[in-house]
C-alpha cells in the first residue's frame, strides 16, 4: 500500500491511498485503502491521513476519521479554555491552519492523538500505521509494525526518507 | 504559509534486516523521487490534491511497492487495485475497489470524487467509468512481477499447510 497526506500553501489538505490489496485475497475482500474514513480522510478543520496495515481493523476503528475529529474537537476545546473563536478570511472560511498553534495545539498533540488511535486499533489485534499532515503545516507518522517506508518534505524542513 | 507533504509505502518486506543494500537503496530512491514530485507541486503554489495525487502515481508506477505495477495477486491469480483520494478543503472524495486496467487508480479515484456524483464506485461498473473518462488502459498482465507471483505461490502452499492467507500475507506490507 501507498499513501501521500500533503497541506498546501493555502492550508488545504488532502489524502490519498492506493493498493493491491492483501496477497491471495477472495470473495471480494476489500481492506481500509479504499474507504473514506478508514484508510484515507482528509478535512481542513482536523487533519489528512492515510493509512496502511490490516485492513479490517482499521475500518472497525475507522482510524483516519479518528485522528481527524480527535485533532478537530481538541482544537475547539482549546478554542473555548481562551474563550476564543476561528477568525474567518475574506470567503467567511475559518482560517484554521493560521490560528491552531496559537491557541496551543502543538506537534506533540498531533502525535499523541495519532498514537492513540494506533493503540486502539493495536488493542482490537490490528497492526499497521498511518501518515497524518495538519492544515497549520504539522506532518508526523505513527506505525506500530517494523517494515514501513515512509518519506516526509516540507517548506521548513527539507526532505528525508526513513524505514520503521 | 508552509506546505508539508508526507508519504508512505509498504514494500513487502518486514524488516530492515532482510532487505538487500540494492533492494534498500532501490527503495528508498523511489521514495525519494515520488516526495520531490510531490513537493515540486506544492513549492510552486499547486495544491495538496495535486501533490498527493503526483506522489502517488510514480509509486503506483514502481514495482517494489503493492500498488499499481507490483500489487499483489488475488487468489486467483488475477491483480485488482484499490484507491481513494480526499479533498479537506470540500471533503468531497473518491474510491475505487477491485479495478484491473486502469494504470493509475489513484486518479480514476479522483476522476469518481470530481466527475461523478458518486464517492465509491466497484469492479467492472468502474472500470467502465474509468475508459468512459479516457484514463489509460492497460492490459492485466502489465501490473504483474515475478515477486508478487513467488509470493501468492508462497502463501498457497502454506494455506495448505493449515495457515490462512491473512496469517501469510502480513509480512509482504
Amino acid at each position: 500500500t501507498v499513501g501521500a497526506v500533503a497541506v498546501d500553501l493555502e492550508g488545504n489538505v488532502a489524502a490519498a491511498t492506493s493498493t493491491g490489496g492483501l496477497t491471495g485475497k477472495r470473495w471480494g475482500r476489500i481492506g481500509d485503502s479504499p474507504v473514506i474514513g478508514a484508510g484515507t480522510y482528509a478535512d481542513n478543520r482536523g487533519c489528512a491521513v492515510s493509512a496502511t496495515g490490516a485492513g479490517e481493523y482499521f475500518i472497525r476503528v475507522g482510524v483516519a476519521h479518528e485522528i481527524c475529529a480527535q485533532i478537530r474537537f481538541r482544537f475547539q476545546q482549546r478554542l473555548e479554555e481562551a474563550q476564543a473563536s476561528v477568525p474567518l478570511d475574506s470567503e467567511g472560511i475559518p482560517e484554521y491552519y493560521v490560528h491552531a498553534s496559537e491557541f496551543g495545539l502543538e506537534a506533540s498533540d498531533i502525535q499523541e492523538i495519532a498514537d492513540g488511535v494506533i493503540g486502539e486499533m493495536e488493542s482490537l489485534g490490528g497492526s499497521g500505521g498511518v501518515i497524518v499532515a495538519t492544515p497549520w503545516g504539522t506532518g508526523t507518522y505513527s506505525f506500530n509494525t517494523p517494515g514501513m517506508y515512509r518519506g516526509m518534505a516540507s517548506s521548513e524542513a527539507g526532505a528525508n526518507v526513513a524505514i520503521y | 504559509g508552509r506546505w508539508t507533504l508526507v508519504i508512505h509505502g509498504g514494500a513487502g518486506v518486514i524488516e530492515r534486516d532482510r532487505l538487500t543494500a540494492q533492494q534498500d537503496a532501490d527503495i528508498r530512491a523511489a521514495l525519494s523521487h515520488a516526495l520531490e514530485t510531490g513537493s515540486a507541486v506544492l513549492r510552486d503554489g499547486g495544491s495538496s490534491l495535486d501533490a498527493v495525487e503526483a506522489a502517488i502515481r510514480e509509486l503506483e508506477d514502481d514495482p517494489h511497492f503493492n500498488a499499481g505495477r507490483g500489487a499483489v495477486f488475488t487468489y486467483d491469480g488475477a491483480i485488482e487495485h484499490d484507491a481513494s483520494i480526499m479533498d479537506g478543503s470540500t471533503r468531497a472524495a473518491g474510491a475505487i475497489t477491485g479495478t484491473s486496467h486502469t494504470r493509475h487508480p489513484v486518479t480514476l479515484a479522483r476522476r469518481v470524487m470530481e466527475n461523478s456524483p458518486h464517492v465509491f464506485l466497484r469492479g467492472l461498473g468502474a472500470d467502465q467509468f474509468s475508459v468512459e473518462q479516457g484514463l489509460e488502459q492497460v492490459e492485466n498482465s502489465w501490473f504483474e512481477t515475478e515477486e508478487r507471483r513467488r509470493q501468492l505461490d508462497e502463501m498457497l502452499a502454506r494455506e495448505a499447510e493449515g495457515l490462512s492467507a491473512y496469517d501469510v500475507d502480513l509480512k509482504y506490507g
